[in-house]
């Protein structure tokens, strides 16, 4: 699974789950040097990571972040 | 480690380690569908499996690279 991030959009989000992503996008950013500020694509593996902490499977984690309009759709 | 490949001399170069790296690199490629054909720059996790292949540890594989003129510096 691969799945890309809206961070304007993560930007102006609220609410804990959205703090623990920023976080842990913050830190790859930082660890690629990667600032385009746009978008940001993570690993399958980092998603399984970030699911399991939120109670979920991976595909429930996709559909909430849809949900919160964070992912930009694959083309 | 992080180490960027030259994909313009890897194709110019020859023997067994240069065509085994080449293989992997393409399927790199193709999983991104990366086509800059210019450079790559691979996972420290693929070096030390290619290092074993290659009956080396992973820093003697990137000075072995080094001598072929593969390996394109870090800014
Ligand atoms: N397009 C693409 N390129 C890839 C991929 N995997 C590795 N690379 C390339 O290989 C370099 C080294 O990867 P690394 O040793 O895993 O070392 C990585 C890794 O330890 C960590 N990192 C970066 N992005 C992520 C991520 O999304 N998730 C996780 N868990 N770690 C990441 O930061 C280090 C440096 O990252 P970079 O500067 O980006 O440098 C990366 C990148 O240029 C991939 O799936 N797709
Ligand atoms: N900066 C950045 N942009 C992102 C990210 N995720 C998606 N994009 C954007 O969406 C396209 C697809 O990205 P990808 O799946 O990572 O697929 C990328 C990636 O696998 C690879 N790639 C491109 N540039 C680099 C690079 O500087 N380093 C590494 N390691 N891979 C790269 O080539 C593929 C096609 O790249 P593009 O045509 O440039 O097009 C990219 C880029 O415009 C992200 O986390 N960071
Ligand atoms: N062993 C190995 N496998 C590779 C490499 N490059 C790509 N792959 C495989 O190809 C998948 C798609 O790569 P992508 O299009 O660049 O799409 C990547 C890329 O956009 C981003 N990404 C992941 N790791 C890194 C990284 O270390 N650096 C950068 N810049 N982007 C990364 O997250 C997306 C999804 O990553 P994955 O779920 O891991 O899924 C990756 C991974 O399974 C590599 O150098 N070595
Ligand atoms: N997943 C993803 N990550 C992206 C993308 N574009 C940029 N990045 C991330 O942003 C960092 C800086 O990219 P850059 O300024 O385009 O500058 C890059 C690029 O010009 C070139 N480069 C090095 N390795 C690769 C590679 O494997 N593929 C490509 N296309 N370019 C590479 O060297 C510079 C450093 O590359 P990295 O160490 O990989 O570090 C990259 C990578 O971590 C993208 O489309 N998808």
């Amino acid at each position: 699974t691969k799945v890309t991030i809206d961070l304007v959009r993560l930007n102006d989000a609220n609410g804990p789950e959205r703090d623990l992503l920023y976080h842990f996008l913050a830190s790859v950013q930082v660890q690629r040097q990667d600032f385009n500020g746009k978008v940001l694509t993570i690993r399958g593996e980092d998603l399984r990571v970030i699911a399991s902490m939120f109670g979920r499977d991976t595909d429930a984690l996709v559909v909430r972040l849809e949900e919160l309009g964070l992912v930009v759709p694959s083309q």
